[in-house]
């Protein structure tokens, strides 16, 4: 599971 | 960037504008539920307050501004400039019930416990419920008018095309958001009923009727 730095989506 | 993703936010713009046009040609919003607009509001100031410290994309940050922009217009429009036409008695979902569930929700399943953190988490969990006013609105008066179909219809396609989206992402970036991801089936299931409704009935120039 990647973490969430950026959440990139709208 | 993705074609589902970029569809979907095409979609979601779409809705807002069709919603926009809806109210000023007709200088009326009837049948649109301005608990929604609020809730939609409280949606995209929580979740773009990184407008301030991230920059990801010229696009992302001009959809950002759009998406303010049209929601805090919308409200505009629905309770001062057309207020006469706002129907204040079939607009009554008690959006407390959902606004502090998804408060709750948020402080306790998170990413990281980070202020920013934490607002984007709550704006996930609160649009996953944001059309319940309006859907409760239109089953109460039993009917919708063709537009506000066709304004639902964009809004339920935007997060149904980003689970494709997600879909992709996983396969493609082996990147997931899981908190997003059942955040956004659960809105997208909430529209079903509608769903359903709109392509046996809207699709073939019928009113769309709810059973109230």
């Amino acid at each position: 599971n990647m973490k969430i730095h950026q959440h990139d989506e709208l | 960037m993705n074609i589902f993703r970029l569809l979907g936010d095409l979609s979601h713009l779409l809705a807002i504008i069709i919603l926009l046009v809806k109210i000023w040609k007709t200088r009326s919003c009837a049948g649109i539920s301005g608990k929604s607009q609020i809730l939609f509001a409280v949606v995209y100031t929580s979740r773009y307050l990184d407008l301030i410290n991230a920059f990801i994309s010229p696009y992302n940050t001009i959809m950002k501004i759009v998406f303010l922009a049209a929601s805090y217009g919308t409200i505009y429009l629905m309770y001062m400039k057309f207020k006469a036409t706002y129907d204040v008695n079939h607009d009554t979902f008690r959006i407390e019930f959902l606004i502090a569930p998804a408060a709750v929700l948020a402080l306790i399943v998170n990413h990281a416990f980070e202020p920013l953190e934490i607002l984007w988490t709550f704006s996930i969990y609160l649009e996953s419920v944001a059309i319940l006013p309006q859907l409760f609105l239109v089953s109460k008066t039993g009917e919708a008018e063709s537009i506000t179909s066709h304004y639902l219809f964009m809004l339920g396609s935007y997060r149904a095309l980003y689970i494709f989206n997600w879909i992709y992402r996983y396969y493609a970036e082996n990147h997931y958001d899981l908190i997003a991801i059942v955040a956004g089936i659960v809105q997208t299931v909430l529209y079903c009923d509608f769903f359903y409704l709109y392509i046996t009935k809207v699709l073939k120039g019928k009113k769309l009727q709810l059973p109230a």
